[in-house]
């Protein structure tokens, strides 16, 4: 079982030490103010405060041992900094280090960080994403020349099969499931919207109108699916 | 086209912009602060520096007229309230509202923002699956009860073809697409390693060791798969 150590309890470090924590996962999480340690103490294995700019106060609470070491501190620059560079001299194989700025950022990678999160920026991009396209649930890139993605099926291919649509030799993608909502009703008798879904379906699977497609295809193919009416 | 105003240009709120303006949509970036304003204006279709709290400054610069605004005020946490029901009252159909507490989220929500982002505490979330799963590059939930995963190919699966290993009928679950790491030389004559995908894999295509599946089933079904050595 992995060992992690979660250091700084801002708003992005406080929630990886929860959902670890909710997953079953042994966290160590450290912060120097006694009330984001209080918080902590709720839920992770352990809670220590302590500043982590201090190299023997870190050795003490056995941080050296962990396995996966994640620095949340944004706006401290130096404090980052510093502690991202005694964590790699401990030698922790894994290294993940929030940044505030794209400077702090290459320092960070400099110093060995294995990854670094620019949470409100990429948050900032996904939010996007899933603003422009509302027909694209979701987009995924499995490789940099293939992607998946879910669309509304497009009005030409509602009432017809994907036998007679030969979507994978017209289009050269593949239908690799059908979502299809279906009216569910639950244990106390209420019915609700449920989503059924159809995992590769077979030529003579026909599509209806609200269907929704889950297509894997070369970039260049889904563009151009993405643009059938 | 929709159009798109985006108020307060943080971290947050200037990576929307961007990432809007990347895309060929036309936004409308404001901000009090006339050093982010001057930024936003290199990539921004408008951009205006202005209090909008100040409903006729709102008004004046073409607000109401937009389909979408994003609010990317945090800590400014009245500012974020009096915009969000300014908004409200403009009737503009999408609200998305940042919030920095758990409390500034409820009364967004309540004043009628259509989505508020918690970005640190999403990226904590999203950061930590990737960080507790090293096997399983993207855990995507299709639905409520259908999961696609990308997973290392288990050692016993290793030189054995897809018909032999008989997938989908002994785990339900289907192999929608195998990457394999190859070779690959760039135009400068210099090799370096990319990736392979071969999408709806025939049954007598092979695996071999360093190859990854992507699998779509019922989430049990998946659990079950991960688990295979
Ligand atoms: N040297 C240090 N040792 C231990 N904890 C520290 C140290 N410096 C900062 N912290 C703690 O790290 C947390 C986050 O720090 P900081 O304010 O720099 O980041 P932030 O980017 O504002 O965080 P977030 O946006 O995730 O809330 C705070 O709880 C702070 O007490
Ligand atoms: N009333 C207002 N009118 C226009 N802009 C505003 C107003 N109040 C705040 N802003 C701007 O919004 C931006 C973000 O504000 P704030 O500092 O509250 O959020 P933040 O959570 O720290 O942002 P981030 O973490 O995304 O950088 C700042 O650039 C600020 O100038």
């Amino acid at each position: 079982m992995k060992q992690f150590a979660v250091i700084g309890l801002g708003r992005f470090g406080m929630s990886v030490a929860q959902t670890l924590s909710k997953k079953g996962v042994q966290v160590l999480a450290i912060d120097m103010d006694e009330k984001k340690v209080k918080i902590a103490s709720e839920f992770a294995a352990r809670a220590i405060e302590l500043d982590a700019t201090d190299e023997t106060a870190l050795r003490d609470a056995g941080v050296p041992d962990v396995d996966v070491a994640v620095v949340g501190i944004g706006r401290n620059i130096a404090s980052s900094i510093l502690i991202t560079l005694i964590l790699k001299e401990f030698e922790i194989k894994t290294i993940i280090a929030k940044a505030f700025t794209s400077l702090q950022g290459k320092v960070l990678t400099k110093l060995g960080a294995s990854r670094v999160i620019y949470p409100e920026r990429e948050m900032g991009a996904k939010v996007t994403e899933s603003l422009i396209k509302p027909g694209i649930f979701e987009h995924i890139k499995l490789s940099p020349t293939h992607t998946l993605v879910e669309v509304d099926v497009p009005k030409n291919f509602e009432e017809k099969t994907i036998g007679e649509l030969a979507i994978r030799s017209k289009y050269r993608v593949q239908v690799v499931a059908i979502k299809r909502k279906v009216t569910k009703v639950d244990k106390n008798g209420k019915a609700g919207i449920g989503e059924n879904i159809l995992i590769a379906p077979m030529p003579d699977d026909g599509l209806i109108k609200g269907d929704r497609l889950v297509l894997l295809g070369q970039n260049e193919d889904i563009e151009r699916v993405k643009k059938i009416k």
